[in-house]
């Protein structure tokens, strides 16, 4: 499988709806 | 010009490196249930501080390999059994798994390029740091008296008996039985008192009493009850923190046990090594951001892992030219405890290439452990680098930063951060 490790996750604003099974992606998330 | 604003960062190459001083901005300033997440090798990581000994880069890359080994292990041993049962296994697929080395150790390695958030267990609360972990399910810390063995960690251990709410849990419980899917191990019973054992891919351990006790995320979110890990013999690669915070899909994860309260939802940001104001969020208080877009899960594969469907990738605003079906036939998780991105070995191949011939003006460099396309950056205050997006299903597109492209072991060595696996598709 591959992954999305952690450096490419950084900054980055990651949600996770886990009920609404799906997965959230915005910018800026440590500003 | 407007093609390189477009498709390439400019930026200063002091931007790529670690700080030296923590100087966060936004502390408390969050609402909801929100706690701080620091990078254990960052500034502002406690744990990084007085007199340890800093993990080099080429050792944080070899303790990642370990954590994709034994990720690539569970997933295929977990799709082996389900094959084995279901008997639905084509010949050429039953050719491929016949090959298939299962791992000696069970469970995922913790790795050493973690991220660390801090929660409250108790009455009254002790504050614990632990490892932020999206890949596994049961939250554990280092209990007193530590009967057989504890690592030394920064915080004092956790003290059930200084808790005026804290319990075991018993051996003929419900959530006893759960530990089975959360830990993949079955739990023992000591004098009426359900043992858990969860065992990592490095060989690491935690092994305890489950227990039950006050957990305090923020002053407003407490909740009676968590159970978690009480670890009476603890070994491995957990640095100096208090031990794990399981974010992970099973009924036993801090996801599932405060579901009541913020319905399976919680985001986070990882903060670089060089950023402060990272955060780890429960809930939805504030309404998701209008910016936010949403790609899919596909939570049907029998693992805790968070799926998702990566459709195809950008490099310096070219489309590689890779199928669709190169990441379906794989599959894809999203992991806060790997630190490099591995893509199918045909993605990878594409990707370095192409990220190549947009690098021609800089120097290389000798490869760095899994990280084989590096630049010698020593005589540039400011480069200029493609930027690199994914794109997922739902028509999700992700323009990485610059610092999910590019990871430095100094300005002499600044290497592309992705690595292949070793085949598309086994």
């Amino acid at each position: 499988i591959g992954i999305f490790g952690n450096v490419q996750q950084q900054t980055l604003e990651i949600v996770y709806d886990v009920a609404g099974e799906k997965l959230g992606f915005g910018y800026g998330g440590c500003s | 010009r407007k093609n390189m604003e477009s498709h390439f960062h400019t930026l200063q190459l002091t931007s790529l490196l670690p700080s030296s001083s923590c100087n966060p901005t936004t502390k408390g300033k969050r609402g909801g249930a929100s706690m701080e997440v620091v990078n254990s090798h960052g500034p502002c990581s406690k744990l990084n501080q007085e007199g340890a000994k800093a993990s080099s880069m080429t050792e944080i890359l070899a303790h990642d390999q370990a954590r994709v080994d034994s990720i690539q292990a569970r997933v295929t041993t977990q799709n082996y059994d389900l094959f084995r049962k279901k008997d639905k296994i084509s010949n050429k697929n039953r050719a491929k798994d016949s090959k298939v080395n299962l791992p000696v150790q069970p469970g995922i390695s913790i790795g050493t390029g973690n991220y660390i958030v801090t929660i409250g267990i108790g009455t009254p609360k002790k504050d614990l740091s632990l490892i932020f972990d999206t890949g596994s399910d049961l939250t554990w810390t280092q209990c007193q008296p530590c009967v057989k063995s504890c690592y030394a960690q920064l915080q004092p251990f956790f003290d059930p008996s200084s808790s005026s709410t804290y319990s075991n849990i018993s051996c003929t419980s419900t959530a006893c039985s759960g530990l089975k899917s959360a830990t993949g191990n079955n739990p023992g019973c000591s004098s009426s008192n359900c043992i858990y054992g969860i065992q990592y891919g490095d060989s690491s351990f935690s092994l305890g009493f489950f227990a039950k006790d006050k957990l305090t995320l923020t002053p407003t979110d407490v909740f009676d009850g968590f159970m978690f890990g009480c670890g009476q013999n603890n070994r491995g690669l957990f640095g100096k923190t208090a031990g794990l915070i399981g974010l992970a899909r099973d009924p036993l994860s801090i996801v599932s046990q405060t579901a009541a309260k913020f319905e399976k939802y919680f985001s986070y940001c990882l903060p670089t090594r060089r950023g402060t104001n990272g955060h780890l969020t429960f809930g939805n208080k504030n309404g998701a951001k209008s910016t936010i877009q949403f790609t899919p899960f596909t939570l049907s594969q029998g693992t805790s892992f968070y799926f998702v469907d990566v459709l195809g990738i950008s490099v310096g605003g070219k489309a590689l030219s890779i199928s669709p079906m190169l990441f379906k036939n794989a599959g894809t998780i999203i992991d806060s405890g790997t630190v490099i991105t591995r893509l199918p070995s045909t993605a990878y191949n594409n990707l370095r290439s192409t990220f190549q011939q947009f690098m021609t003006r800089y120097p290389r460099a000798p490869n760095l452990s899994l990280l084989d396309t590096c630049y010698n950056l020593s005589n540039y205050t400011s480069i200029s680098i493609p930027k690199i997006s994914f794109n997922f299903n739902g028509n999700t597109n992700v323009n990485l930063d610059p610092n999910g492209i590019l990871l430095t072991n100094g300005v002499s060595q600044v290497c592309l951060a992705f690595a292949g696996n070793g085949d598309d598709d086994s």
